[in-house]
């Protein structure tokens, strides 16, 4: 996972 | 956000809306499993935990939003306003035998060890096998009615779509979660005997019916 963004999908 | 991403999240959003407008109008939750729908909260609300950490964008967050209250909803009217309705005698999988495997393979199978992580890892495992109590019923009772079939085959062909959209997403951006698509193709799979009988019987005006 991106630490910055997190999960962007639902 | 691609054509099959949003195709996606748009077949969802049409599966909840398709089942509470099956139960509201009919005012019955007949042939629909309440465990798949007690599962499938768990796992709105266990993902969407990072509604209060991070912010993605306002679509988003409004979908997590709707699938948090809508699911709830779902809840309350089978368990609460339409009860009577409700089919307990055929919905009588165990969800225990979903939940604890589910959790113990998060706890060993995961990116980052962390308490968020942990329950959106449980949460992606848990949605592949959700709709098995579902499955379970409409095999016991042999028969679906044509709404709930429309249901079933929108809310599978949300994670086929999403496989699409991985596809292209390793392509167009070099991105992919191994966890997340793994799951999301034992997912689809599981939809495969369910996606046969609604193109061969119910698209042609056919109730779904199983053979005796």
């Amino acid at each position: 996972i991106d630490e910055e963004e997190g999960h962007d999908e639902l | 956000m691609n054509i099959f991403r949003l195709a996606g999240d748009l077949s969802h959003l049409l599966a909840i809306i398709l089942l509470l407008i099956k139960i509201w109008k009919t005012r019955s939750c007949a042939g629909i499993s309440g465990k798949s729908q007690i599962l499938f909260a768990v796992v709105y609300i266990s993902r969407y935990l990072d509604l209060v950490t991070t912010f993605v964008s306002v679509y988003n967050t409004v979908m997590k939003l709707v699938f948090i209250v809508s699911s709830v909803a779902t809840l309350y009217m089978m368990y609460v306003k339409f009860k009577a309705t409700y089919d307990h005698n055929h919905d009588s999988f165990r969800i225990e035998f979903l939940l604890v495997p589910c959790f113990v393979l998060a706890l060993l199978i995961h990116a980052a060890f962390t308490p968020l992580e942990i329950l959106w890892t449980f949460s992606i495992y848990l949605e592949a096998v959700a709709i098995l109590p579902q499955l379970f019923l409409v095999s016991k009772t042999g028969e679906a009615e044509s709404i709930t079939s429309h249901y079933l085959f929108a809310l599978g062909s949300y994670r086929a779509l999403y496989l699409l959209n991985w596809i292209y997403r390793y392509y167009a951006e070099g991105h992919y979660d191994l966890i997340a698509i793994f799951a999301g193709a034992i997912q689809t799979i599981l939809y495969c005997d369910f996606f046969y009988l609604y193109i061969t019987k119910v698209l042609k005006g056919k109730k779904l019916q199983l053979p005796a």
